[in-house]
């Protein structure tokens, strides 16, 4: 445990409790893609299997825990607690066209062909890109509130501060994960343009992002 | 993984 993984794992929580609290203070889940927020489900599931058959730490185990209830719960308020509220029309990305080439590919490149470590693969790269939905949303809407904003901008933080640690690692422990590694390179570059617009948008100006 | 990586990262 470094700095930056703790701090990246810290930025990771705060993403998810500020799109929770969002939903559940303004009952209102408007702007927020139920897609990206199934296939993070989908993504701590299937990374998350190891619970049952190895301890880490409790560290890692709780927050384990606490990032797999969060996903779901806010998966729940989405589609059954305030589902009334859900722009199902705007979030209409194809999520098909993220799950099959990432599970093809978890197939094809791992580092070794057990479920679990398929499914851990499959997790990593669907990571990358789960957030689509959300981005191509706010595309389609072309406006985004600023609490969904700061929620992108921790979530796009966390994946940023692990590249800083997967530096440390390599430097400080000789630790590379090849898989890893690029996926979280891509998943930060899809992020970039947000940051952009977060900085020249949101934090100098006030209220909603709007697109140009 | 189970050899090639540690894993206690989330």
């Amino acid at each position: 445990m470094n700095i930056f993984r703790l701090a990246g794992d810290v930025s990771h929580l705060v993403a998810i409790i500020i799109l929770f609290l969002k939903i559940w203070k303004s009952k209102s889940c408007a702007g927020i893609s139920g897609k990206s927020q199934v296939l993070f489900a989908l993504v701590f599931t299937s990374r998350y299997l190891d619970l049952f058959t190895v301890f880490i730490s409790a560290y890692n185990t709780i927050m384990k825990l606490v990032f797999l209830v969060l996903s779901y719960a806010t998966v729940y308020l989405i589609y059954m607690r305030f589902r009334g509220s859900y722009d199902s029309e705007n979030d209409s990305f194809r999520v098909e066209f993220l799950l099959v080439p990432v599970t093809g590919l978890a197939f094809l490149e791992n580092y070794a062909f057990t479920p679990l470590e398929i499914l851990w693969t499959f997790s990593i790269f669907l990571e990358a890109v789960a957030i689509m939905p959300q981005l191509f949303m706010i595309t389609k809407t072309g406006e985004a509130e600023s609490i969904t904003t700061h929620y992108l901008f921790f979530l796009g933080l966390y994946r940023a501060l692990y590249l800083a640690n997967w530096v440390w690692r390599y430097h400080t422990e000789g630790f590379f994960d090849q898989i890893a590694v690029v996926s979280g390179v891509v998943q930060t570059i899809f992020y970039c343009d947000f940051f952009y617009l977060y900085v020249t948008r949101v934090l100098r100006g006030s209220g909603k992002m709007s697109l140009p | 993984g189970t050899d090639s990586k540690l894993k206690d990262e989330l």
